[in-house]
């Protein structure tokens, strides 16, 4: 469910 | 992106500074756990590595760089320029008791089985504990630096901002992510005790000094 977003927290 | 994001982004910025700060001004790494340092290093190494896959923002990439070059201008302070002023006595914390369990979570609970994946899973984890070895050694001296507390307070509440940010995020968003809440939560409990001691001493002007 996430794999597919761009990780945009640091 | 919102506020408290944001504000954990900053406090994060602003350990990470008064940490290099206080090491360049005294001229001097002592009460400093090389070992959480390197910790840390380590984790943004693992974390950062989609730096050259995925591009997400300037914001983003510019602070990966921040941390990465950070964290390893923290390591050479502390190692290589006064390494004479390191107090390895009390930096004791083995750390291979943090990163195997952390490996072999990591390959346990994953979201993907990716190596960028796996790296970044390993890294969420490793962060969550990477402070144990300077409390450790606060607890062992029994006593932190002002300038070292406040460290340790703006670091800690990054995390807490961050679980803020979660909670904002999943319900605006609906967007939550399991490893990084739960790991973020147990990183922020892990500070609980040196926040109450924050707030009921140091921010009172007195010594971070653990009770006899």
């Amino acid at each position: 469910y996430l794999n597919d977003v761009p990780k945009d927290e640091l | 992106m919102n506020i408290f994001r944001l504000l954990g982004d900053i406090c994060h910025l602003v350990a990470i500074i008064v940490l290099l700060l206080k090491i360049w001004k005294t001229r001097s790494c002592a009460g400093i756990s090389g070992k959480s340092q390197i910790l840390f290093a380590l984790v943004y190494t693992t974390r950062y590595v989609d730096l050259f896959f995925t591009y997400v923002s300037l914001y983003n990439s510019v602070m990966k760089v921040i941390f990465l070059a950070s964290s390893y201008a923290t390591l050479y302070l502390i190692y290589v320029k006064f390494k004479a002023t390191y107090d390895f006595n009390h930096d004791t914390f083995r750390i291979e008791f943090l990163l195997i369990p952390c490996v072999i979570l990591s390959l346990l609970i994953t979201h993907d089985y990716s190596p960028v994946e796996l790296l970044w899973t390993f890294s969420i984890y490793l962060e969550a504990v990477a402070i144990l070895p300077q409390l450790f050694m606060v607890s062992k001296t029994g006593e932190a630096e002002t300038i070292t507390s406040h460290y340790l307070f703006a670091l800690g509440a990054y995390r807490a901002l961050y679980i803020v940010n979660w909670i904002y995020r999943y319900y605006t968003e609906s967007f939550i992510d399991g490893i990084a809440v739960v790991a973020g939560i147990i990183q922020t409990i892990l500070y609980a005790d040196f926040f109450y001691l924050y707030i009921t001493k140091v921010l009172k002007g007195k010594d971070f000094k653990l009770p006899a």
